[in-house]
């Protein structure tokens, strides 16, 4: 089945949901057949697609995860651009760990309704499934990571975040170990670039030494600069990639999607 | 007893733990005897302070709320910052859903540990608590918020913090309902803000307006601007508003010790 690439964080505001989109909406106009799915009770990704959370209710990924019965097909909505759908999100989500608790496989949930849509009958499906996640690493997230085939860091050059990359090998482990996972990770995206700040710099220059030294190549050679359009953008209900096409962020976006077909296609 | 005051937003990114740690700097500064606690599992807060979460194992945050008879007063270290001590968070609070699931009376954990440290004899009491939150509103923040007297949303002048803002009278009600929590909203606090770009500038009128229309005049009136400074004190292990106490950050910060001060003093 088509690739599931996860996008995942603990740090918060780091440019999950906006690298999500974009990504989304780049293989998009490539000619993919995109699935966006909404895993962050702050359903900023549907939001970020002009979605109305409360139209989607009853019909959203929270059902997909509490409901047994309840099939992928239901919950997805048009987003208006060709070849993009939707699983949205809504504040229900951050209930599921509650709902699941005494559920078995309960991280599995995610991972067996996609399942349940490749084997079923449907004609058009995906070419790829891009997940957005919460900032944190609770049971959506590792629904996420358990479903996934991959999985994208967005990270900023700050100093916080530096330290929550070091976490991630153990993580990626414990998924392998206890739950039989086999997420890989795709790379490492640095976001909210600015060149001009030496902080920037210095630590962009001390991520890429330390990830090469523990994992490898896997910073993402594209680098996505702060930019205040990118958040004009989603205002809007658009993706700065088809919002302001010319734009430094759209071009960015752009370059990051060819890597990651070419990385995709490598594994 | 002494207020306790926790940082929320649901929303990542946002300046929860910097204001956090720079309002307890700041309250110490001017002799305040303050206590800082770390509840989010990526313990920014303990970080800022340049304590290693490594050395706090046994005695941090999450024995405080999964081990009934482990007192406050154990797991309370020094920051070196005269007048200011620290609870610090470490990784494994990120299991307490899992660990209190089948425990009657798990949201009201640290505001029992609050408790029991006050009416013990212990002497010097601490004349606030601040306590600082993940970007969740997951049992860690419940914890905070019933333990809480006040809490203060710090919030970015950007498209999807707004968003956020709508919830948080949902949650407030819910809590007072279901867990007979008192928590009042101190204050929104506008973080990051860049006077020059126009989208923020937009958003601040824009929230200014919603807040009082449907909370009332609870925007404080300091706004702390975007600062590189701000970052660059994290890797040094000391607040801004130590580390570079002549700067605009610095100056914002103190004057919301300020503003805190009256609003506590008039509730
Ligand atoms: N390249 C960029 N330049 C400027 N601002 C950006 C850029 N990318 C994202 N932002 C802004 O940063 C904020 C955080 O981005 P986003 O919401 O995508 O992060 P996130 O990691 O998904 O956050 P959360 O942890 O809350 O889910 C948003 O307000 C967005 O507008
Ligand atoms: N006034 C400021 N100017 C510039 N950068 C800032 C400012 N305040 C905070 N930052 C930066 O923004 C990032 C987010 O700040 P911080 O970690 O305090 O937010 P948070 O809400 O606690 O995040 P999380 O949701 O992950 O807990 C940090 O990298 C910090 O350096
Ligand atoms: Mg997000
Ligand atoms: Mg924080």
């Amino acid at each position: 089945s088509a690739p599931v690439v996860a996008f995942v964080n603990e740090k918060g505001g780091v440019a999950k949901t906006t690298s999500c989109v974009n990504l989304a909406a780049a293989l998009a106009q490539r000619g993919h057949r995109v699935l966006c799915v909404d895993l962050d009770p702050q359903a900023n990704a549907t939001t970020a697609f002009g979605i109305s959370v409360d139209q989607a209710i009853e019909r959203e990924a929270h059902c997909l995860l509490t409901m047994p019965r309840f099939p992928l097909e239901r919950a997805i909505t048009q987003t208006g651009i060709e070849g993009l759908d939707l699983v949205p999100g809504s504040a229900r989500l951050a209930d599921c760990d509650k709902a699941l608790v005494m559920e078995v496989g309960r991280e599995g949930r995610l991972r067996g309704k996609l399942r349940e849509f490749y084997r079923s009958v449907i004609a058009d499906k995906y070419d790829a499934v891009l997940v957005d996640c919460p900032p944190s690493l609770d049971l959506l997230t590792i629904n996420a990571l358990t479903a996934a085939t991959h999985m994208v860091v967005p990270v900023t050059t700050k100093f916080y975040a530096l330290k929550g990359i070091a976490l991630l090998g153990d993580i990626v482990a414990t998924l392998h170990e206890q739950l039989g996972a086999s997420v890989k990770l795709l790379g490492i995206l640095v976001t909210m670039f600015d060149k001009n700040t030496a902080l920037d710099v210095t630590i962009y220059r001390l991520l890429k030494e330390k990830v090469e030294r523990e994992f490898g190549n896997y910073v993402f050679s594209t680098i996505v600069t702060r930019s205040v359009v990118v958040s004009e953008a989603e205002a809007g209900g658009l993706p700065v990639l088809l919002r302001e096409p010319e734009s430094p962020a759209a071009g960015a976006y752009s370059s990051f999607a060819d890597e990651v077909v070419r990385r995709l296609g490598a594994h």
